[in-house]
């Protein structure tokens, strides 16, 4: 399967 | 204290329906505006983030801002006791330890009430920056769940391809391919029915995303009859599914990197 990034990766913690 | 009432419980069960799948227990934070929730899923690749406004309620209290910390598997369960047509009212007062859940009869002779414990969740939230879509599809949701339900019988992953001439949704698997091809209509009329897809665009884009998680967002199709999925060359993709007159679910989801 294809590497799967994470919505961390883009969005910042608050 | 907080008190809110739903004039029917079948819309709390779509929500929470919709969620319970990619987040097994979540902050619900109550303002004087309405209902927010932002939670992302273990493996922290999916984003769900629902917003109901306090005018959709029929009743709504909120003395002052709370967070409850819900557990949505107990929270399914208790709702599986209303009848979908029943009145639903949530209560908690300050410093609660559950919340309190009761449905009433359409005629009023029957109410049940129920708890559910609340719970301290640490979890991460995250910013979610305002952002300009390069291509927004709009398209029956019942057709989105249709497409991933058949995608998946070839694929784990899909690959979404605005342009604009439409959006193509394919995918491919150790027995083979397929692509489904949802032409643009101009106008979404009568005519065309409530089948019909649009896509407003400003650049091309494409994005490949793990399946699994599309069969998750497709839970909230029985909330909404259209679904806009909007995307953005390097950036996760949003799902919204409008809530009538009260607010919406978001799904953001990370994309897989094109190999």
């Amino acid at each position: 399967a294809a590497p799967q990034r994470s919505i961390l990766s883009f969005f910042g913690k608050k | 204290m907080i008190e809110a009432v739903l004039p029917q419980a079948s819309l709390l069960k779509k929500i929470i329906e919709a969620i319970k799948e990619l987040v097994s227990e979540a902050n619900f934070d109550f303002s004087e505006t309405g209902i927010r929730l932002q939670a992302m899923d273990k493996s922290h690749i999916a984003l769900s983030f629902l917003h109901l406004r306090n005018d959709g309620f029929s009743e709504y209290r909120c003395d002052r801002s709370q967070t409850l910390g819900i557990n949505l598997e107990s929270f399914s369960k208790v709702l599986k006791c209303a009848a979908n047509d029943d009145q639903v009212q949530i209560k908690a007062t300050d410093k609660a330890e559950s919340l309190s859940i009761s449905f009433e009869s359409t005629a009023k002779d029957r109410v049940s009430e129920f708890n559910v414990k609340l719970m301290d969740i640490d979890i991460d939230s995250v910013d979610v920056p305002d952002m300009d879509y390069q291509a927004t599809v709009n398209m029956s949701s019942q057709e989105f769940a249709r497409i991933v339900r058949d995608m998946m019988t070839i694929g784990e992953a899909i690959t979404i391809d605005a342009t604009k001439q439409g959006v193509k949704f394919s995918t491919s698997g150790d027995a083979g391919e397929g692509n489904i091809l949802l032409r643009h209509r101009k106008t979404i009329d009568e005519e065309d029915g409530p089948s019909s897809t649009s896509v407003e665009i400003n650049e091309p884009v494409s994005h490949s995303l793990a399946l699994k998680f599309l069969a998750n967002f497709a839970k909230a199709a029985p909330l909404a009859d259209r679904v806009s999925i909007n995307l953005i060359e390097d950036a996760p993709v949003m799902f919204e599914f409008k809530i009538s007159d009260m607010g919406h679910i978001r799904f953001y989801l990370a994309p897989q990197i094109e190999e």
